[in-house]
C-alpha cells in the first residue's frame, strides 16, 4: 500500500528483525498473480528450512523465493468459465491482500496515476504461501478447512483469511475450527470482521482464539470534482481514473431520459439502472443520476460520464466503469436546479485527486459491529486497521471493477473492505512474530490489542463495538510490556463453561481433558485482553474477572493499575500494583466491575503502566 | 444406493485433533462412511483432512448425516456452504 503503513506510524525504515525473511504468511484467499512486481524475489534466499509446503504449479504458474508455496482447492464440481485451475488469481482480491501483508517495496505504484507512491506490504522480506480457496461462486467450507489443514502442517507463521459467512456455533464453522487448530500450533489466524455494518451484532468472525479485524479510514481521501458550465465546482467521492481533458459536455438528468420503448418512466430512469436510459437523449452527455451504481446503465446509453448521488457513504470512494463522481444529496439537488434553469447546461468530471481526511482514523460504515453474536461477553471485533481505499497489487486477469465494459487492466488497484484491514493485522502480527518467534498466537494477539491506539468514541458512535481495543500500532506491539497469554487448555475451560461436553472437547484436543467443576471456566475468566459484561437495560450487575499477565518487558518492573471508569461503571483491581523480578514471570489479579446500565453501552479501561509500557484493555458493559 | 444424487449434500464431518502416530486417513474415513452408506462408500468421500486435524468431507443424505453425528469420534457434522470474500 502507498499510505496505510505510514499512516499508522510504521515507516519503511522501521527497525526490522533479521528473522523477517524466515516468516511465512499463509494467505487463504482467491490466489495470487505471481508475476506482480510486489512478489519479485530479487535478493531473497531459498525458503526457510521449516517450510514443508509445495508449489502446486502448472505450466502457467510457478513459485519463487518470495511466493514460496501455492496450492488450490476446488473440491466440488468443475472450475467455472474464465477461472483458472491453478493458484493463479483471476479475481484480484488475493493478490491485493497478499501484497498488503507482505508485498515487496515497489516505487511509482499507482492506479493509473491515482494514489501514486511506494507500494509495500507490512513485511517486505517475509515469504508468502498461497492457498486458493475462493472462486467466482464463493469459498466453500470444505476448501477452507482443507487449506487450514495444509497451511498449519506446511509451517506458516500467521494465517490471513478475509472471508466470512454468517454466525455459527464454533464447531459448525470451518473458519473457527481451522483457527482453533492454528492456535493449538502457535499460529495466529487474522480474520476480517465482516462488511455487514453498521448493524449491531453483525460481526461474522468472532472465535476468541482468532483475531477479528474491523476496517477504518486512513488520512487519504479521493475526491473527483464536478465542474458546471456556470463555474460552480462540487467535490464528490470516487476513484476516477478517467481524464475528460477539462472538456465540458452537455448534461442531462436521468429522470428526463427514460427508455420509454422498453417501458421505463422517469421515476425509474432517474436511478440510471441498466436499460432504463434513452440512448438518443443520453449519448455523448454526462448523466445526472439519483443513485450510485457501477455505471453500466449510463455507459450502455452512450453517456460520457455520470454524476451520482448518495446519502450513505461519506468516507468511501469506489471505482466506476466510466468517468463518475458521487455527490452528497444536497449538491445533486443544486445541479438539478442548474439543469432546470440553464438553456444549455454543461459539466465535466475531473480525475480524482487526494485530499487529507482530518477525521481519520474512523471506523467505516460497512465494517461489522459487535457485540459478539455467540459469546456476548467476549468483545469482538478485537481491533481495527486500515480498510478503506487501499492501493495494492492486482491480478492481470481482472479489470479495475471486474464489470463488463471495463477494459482497464492494471498492476495496482484501490479497493475497500475488512478484507483489506485483515492483512494489515496479519502483517503486524507477523512483524511481532519476527521479533518474538516463540510467542504463542495469544501472546501476539494480546500484544496487538493492548498496544492499539485508543480511538475516539465521538467519531465512532459504536465505540468498542466498532473498533475493539483500538487502531493497530505494529511498532508498539513488539514491546507490549505484559501479555495476556492463553493456550489450548484455557480455551477448553472456556468451552466447558459454554456448555460443550467432555467427549467433544477430548476429541478436539486429542487428550483426556474433561469438563469438571475444576475446569468449567466462566467466560469472564478466559485470559482475554479485553473485559466485557452484559445485562438487561436498567439493571445493575457485578462481575469479577480473573486475569494473569506475563512479563515480556523489563526484567525488573512495577506496574500500577490506572482505571478509567465513566458514570455507570465502578471498577476495582486487586492488587493494583504488580511487581516483576524476571522476564516470563506471571502475576495474577482480579478486576471487579459493577455496571448500572443507564444506557446501552458504557466503556472504560484498565491500563497497567510501568512508566515505559502502557498495557491497555477496554472494559465494556452493554445491554443484551 | 437408491438415493438420487440430488438428495445428497456435501457435509463436513469434523473429528477433532489428528490421531497420534501413523494414521491412514482415507481408509479410516472410508470405513466410517461405509458404516452409514454401505458398500461404495469411497464414491461419496470427497476429501480427507489428516495433516493437522481429523475429519472428512462426504456426500450424504440427511439420514446419513444424523447417523454420523451419533458415531464415536465425531465432534460435529455440518453442511459445506459458500462463504464470501470481504
Amino acid at each position: 500500500t502507498t499510505r496505510s503503513w505510514n499512516f499508522m506510524g510504521f515507516p519503511l525504515n522501521v527497525t526490522r528483525s533479521t528473522y523477517e525473511s524466515d516468516i511465512i504468511i499463509g494467505m487463504l484467499d482467491s490466489g495470487i498473480w505471481p508475476e506482480s512486481e510486489s512478489f519479485n524475489d530479487k535478493g531473497f534466499g531459498p525458503p526457510p528450512t521449516k517450510w514443508k509446503g509445495i508449489c502446486q504449479g502448472s505450466s502457467n504458474f510457478t513459485c519463487n523465493n518470495k511466493v514460496i508455496g501455492a496450492r488450490y482447492y476446488h473440491s466440488e464440481g468443475e472450475v467455472g468459465p474464465g477461472e483458472i485451475a491453478s493458484p493463479r488469481d483471476s479475481e484480484g482480491h488475493g493478490t491485493h491482500t497478499a501484497s498488503t501483508a507482505a508485498g515487496d517495496v515497489v516505487s511509482h505504484a499507482s492506479l493509473l496515476g491515482v494514489a501514486s507512491g511506494t507500494a509495500r506490504g507490512g513485511l517486505p522480506s517475509a515469504r508468502i504461501a498461497v492457498y486458493k480457496i475462493c472462486w467466482s461462486d464463493g469459498c466453500s467450507d470444505a476448501d477452507i478447512l482443507a487449506a487450514f489443514d495444509d497451511a498449519i502442517a506446511d509451517g506458516v507463521d500467521v494465517i490471513s483469511l478475509s472471508v466470512g459467512g454468517w454466525p455459527l456455533d464454533y464447531f459448525q464453522d470451518s473458519i473457527a475450527i481451522g483457527a482453533f487448530h492454528s492456535m493449538k500450533n502457535g499460529i495466529l489466524t487474522s480474520n476480517s470482521a465482516g462488511n455487514s455494518g453498521p448493524r449491531s451484532e453483525s460481526v461474522l468472525n468472532f472465535s476468541p482464539w482468532a483475531l477479528s479485524v474491523a476496517a477504518s479510514t486512513i488520512d487519504r481521501k479521493f475526491v473527483s470534482q464536478v465542474k458546471l458550465g456556470n463555474g460552480a465546482i462540487y467535490e464528490g467521492l470516487s476513484i476516477n481514473t478517467f481524464d475528460l481533458g477539462n472538456t465540458m459536455y452537455p448534461i442531462i438528468y436521468g429522470g428526463e431520459a427514460p427508455n420509454q420503448t422498453a417501458g421505463y418512466e422517469g421515476i425509474s430512469s432517474r436511478l440510471c439502472t441498466s436499460g432504463s436510459l434513452n440512448k438518443t437523449l443520453v449519448e455523448g452527455k454526462i448523466v445526472l443520476c439519483d443513485a450510485a451504481t457501477i455505471g453500466s446503465g449510463a455507459i450502455a446509453a452512450g453517456a460520457v460520464g455520470s454524476i451520482m448521488q448518495n446519502g450513505f457513504f461519506k468516507d468511501l470512494a469506489s471505482s466506476y466503469i466510466l468517468p463518475a463522481s458521487v455527490l452528497r444529496m444536497s449538491d445533486g439537488a443544486d445541479i438539478l436546479q442548474y439543469l432546470n434553469s440553464a438553456s444549455e447546461p454543461t459539466a465535466t468530471i475531473l480525475k480524482s485527486i487526494e485530499i487529507k481526511d482530518e477525521l481519520a482514523p474512523a471506523v467505516v460504515i460497512f465494517s461489522s459491529r459487535g457485540p459478539n453474536p455467540l459469546t456476548r461477553d467476549i468483545l469482538k471485533p478485537d481491533l481495527t486497521a486500515p480498510g478503506v481505499d487501499i492501493l495494492a497489487a492486482w491480478s492481470g486477469a481482472s479489470t479495475v471493477t471486474g464489470y463488463e465494459g471495463d477494459n482497464r487492466f492494471v498492476q495496482y488497484n484501490i479497493i475497500s473492505g475488512t478484507s483489506m484491514s485483515c492483512p494489515h493485522a496479519s502483517g503486524a502480527a507477523a512483524y511481532v512474530k519476527s521479533f518474538h518467534p516463540t510467542w504463542s498466537s495469544d501472546a501476539i494477539k494480546s500484544a496487538l490489542m493492548t498496544t492499539a491506539y485508543p480511538m475516539n468514541p465521538d467519531k465512532n458512535p459504536d465505540a468498542e463495538f466498532a473498533y475493539g481495543s483500538g487502531h493497530i500500532n505494529p511498532i508498539k506491539a513488539t514491546d507490549p510490556g505484559l501479555v495476556y497469554d492463553a493456550g489450548e487448555i484455557d480455551y477448553v475451560k472456556f468451552l466447558c463453561g459454554q456448555g460443550y461436553g467432555t467427549r467433544q472437547l477430548q476429541l478436539v484436543t486429542g487428550d483426556q481433558s474433561a469438563c469438571s467443576a475444576e475446569t468449567n471456566g466462566t467466560v469472564w475468566d478466559l485470559n482475554y485482553p479485553s473485559y466485557t459484561l452484559s445485562t438487561k437495560y436498567g439493571e445493575s450487575i457485578t462481575r469479577t474477572f480473573q486475569r494473569t499477565v506475563t512479563n515480556v518487558g523489563s526484567q525488573i518492573s512495577t506496574y500500577k493499575a490506572i482505571i478509567n471508569a465513566p458514570a455507570g461503571l465502578k471498577i476495582q483491581v486487586q492488587p493494583s500494583v504488580l511487581s516483576f523480578q524476571s522476564l516470563g514471570q506471571k502475576q495474577s489479579f482480579v478486576v471487579t466491575v459493577e455496571a448500572t446500565m443507564i444506557k446501552t453501552m458504557i466503556s472504560g479501561s484498565l491500563v497497567w503502566d510501568d512508566g515505559l509500557h502502557q498495557v491497555r484493555s477496554p472494559i465494556v458493559a452493554h445491554v443484551t | 444406493h437408491g438415493t438420487p444424487e440430488t438428495d445428497r449434500k456435501t457435509f463436513i464431518v469434523y473429528m477433532g485433533d489428528r490421531p497420534k502416530g501413523d494414521f491412514s486417513a482415507t481408509a479410516f474415513h472410508t470405513s466410517m462412511l461405509q458404516e452409514v452408506v454401505g458398500s461404495g462408500a469411497s464414491d461419496f468421500l470427497v476429501h480427507s483432512y489428516h495433516r493437522s486435524f481429523n475429519g472428512f468431507v462426504a456426500k450424504l443424505t440427511e439420514e446419513e448425516k444424523q447417523k454420523l453425528e451419533g458415531m464415536e469420534g465425531v465432534v460435529s457434522v455440518f453442511p459445506s456452504e459458500k462463504k464470501k470474500l470481504h
